[in-house]
């Protein structure tokens, strides 16, 4: 398995969405 | 630039450094909590705190044992003590790494706060609880008292909660949890219902936690640990009723400043989604659907079945991001390929790419994507870089060592 770790998400809001789901991105959401 | 978009971006190297002093971001809502790395100014001072070259050990322990979570290749069963009567079978598990980011939460009623550790690759919610009836790790609030708190309650071995548990025993009537992380550490305990208080306006009765009566190992005084993967006992699962099952969070670029975890719809009305992928192999973890990477406005010549046959998690308690091998192999040779103009600087533990830019107080860099269905992420300067010091700065990712992993 490939992983997606901490440092690439850091600064995006990452959303987990277990209703629809789906895995959301939102940039530039925190210094 | 290509379509109008960048494909180099430039970036001072002080601002990837965390600066002495805390500089707590403005919470973005009254009902999001503060998210701060561990180790960092703006958290408690923690009891030690690991070196770079010990963090990205740690780092690939957590891997191997999410690869081993997913293989199916257990280490054999395990048992836990709670005093010397009491045993409970516990499969290790998931290796803690280096917990990076810690959130401060209330237990019982009246509240007492008490910071732990949050991970999407848990599940099982715990903190450490009087009267200690074998160990208790230090931590830097005082320890939740059961007798304080007017609400609490120890769940029956006959309760549902008791019996879904995966790694469950009795005492009496008296459910108890166990949880083995991947390095040993365990915590056991009274399985517990009390109030949990997520913000001053997000409270939750009946909440169900371990009550940690033996808690050893590599916590490094966090008071416990909010598990936020897809158990029906994950903190998310168990608020899903009044907030629907759906969190976000906001890690900060450097340990000298905060993001948020906010549980309930996002804070942020432009998100962009991705097909979150269900995976019998571990279904309590979240995968993701990537099927690609540019690095300086080119798309590496890779198959989507490179990351497709094999499968990609999502993951918070990770540090950096692991690829196939064909994938990194890919992604270092182009991300070399644009960098020539800087030295290069001796390895650090998995990180194979390093630079100095002692002598450089801006750097130039590729733009680096990921292409997930239906989304790209276009990465800023602080999600491609992993900063030892400026005369080691290096790509922070790193390849799997086989391509069935």
């Amino acid at each position: 398995i490939g992983i997606i770790g901490n440092v690439q998400q850091r600064t995006f809001e990452v959303t987990h969405d277990n209703i629809a789901n789906r895995i959301g991105f939102s940039a530039g959401a925190c210094s | 630039k290509a379509n109008g978009e960048s494909t180099f971006g430039a970036v001072r190297i002080t601002s990837l450094v965390p600066s002495l002093g805390c500089s707590p971001s403005k919470a973005p809502g009254h009902s999001s909590l503060p998210v701060v790395q561990r180790n960092g100014p703006c958290a408690a001072k923690s009891v030690s705190k690991p070196n770079h070259l010990q963090s990205l050990a740690q780092d690939s322990l957590r891997v191997a044992s999410l690869q081993e979570i997913v293989s199916g290749v257990s280490r054999g069963n395990d048992t836990v003590l709670l005093g010397s009567q009491i045993s409970i079978p516990a499969r290790s598990g998931l290796y803690l790494g280096t917990g990076n980011y810690v959130i401060t939460v209330g237990f019982g009623t009246p509240t007492k706060s008490q910071t732990v550790i949050f991970d999407t690759g848990s599940n099982v919610n715990w903190i450490q609880c009087k009267p200690c009836l074998v160990s208790c790790y230090s931590q830097q609030e005082p320890l939740f008292d059961p007798l304080l708190s007017s609400t609490y309650r120890n769940v029956t071995c006959a309760a549902s909660a008791c019996l879904e548990l995966t790694s469950r025993g009795c005492s009496g009537t008296t459910c108890l949890y166990g949880v083995t992380y991947g390095d040993g550490s365990s915590t056991v305990g009274f399985l517990a219902i009390d109030t949990f208080t997520l913000t001053s306006t997000k409270v939750f009765s009946n909440f169900i936690f371990g009550c940690g009566q033996n808690n050893r190992g590599l916590f490094r005084g966090a008071a416990g640990l909010i598990g936020l993967g897809r158990s029906p006992y994950s903190l998310n699962s168990q608020t899903a009723s009044s907030l629907g099952n759906i969190f976000s969070y906001c890690l900060p670029s450097t340990s000298s400043s905060t993001g948020y975890l906010n549980i309930g719809n996002p804070l942020r009305t432009t998100v962009a989604y991705t097909p979150m992928i269900t995976d019998s192999r571990a279904p309590t973890l979240y995968f993701i659907d990537l099927v690609g990477i540019t690095v300086g406005g080119t798309r590496l010549e890779l198959s989507p079945t490179v990351f497709q046959s094999v499968g990609t998690i999502i993951d918070s308690g990770t540090v950096i991001t692991r690829l196939p091998p064909a994938a990194y192999s890919a992604l270092r040779t182009a991300f070399r390929a644009a960098m020539t103009q800087y030295p290069l600087a001796p390895a650090a533990s998995i990180l194979d790419t390093c630079y100095d830019f002692r002598n450089s107080a801006t750097l130039t860099y590729p733009v680096i994507k990921l292409l997930y269905t239906n989304l790209e992420v276009t990465l800023p300067a602080t999600g491609v870089f992993y900063v030892i010091s400026s005369a080691q700065v290096c790509l922070a990712f790193a390849g799997n060592s086989d391509s069935s992993q």
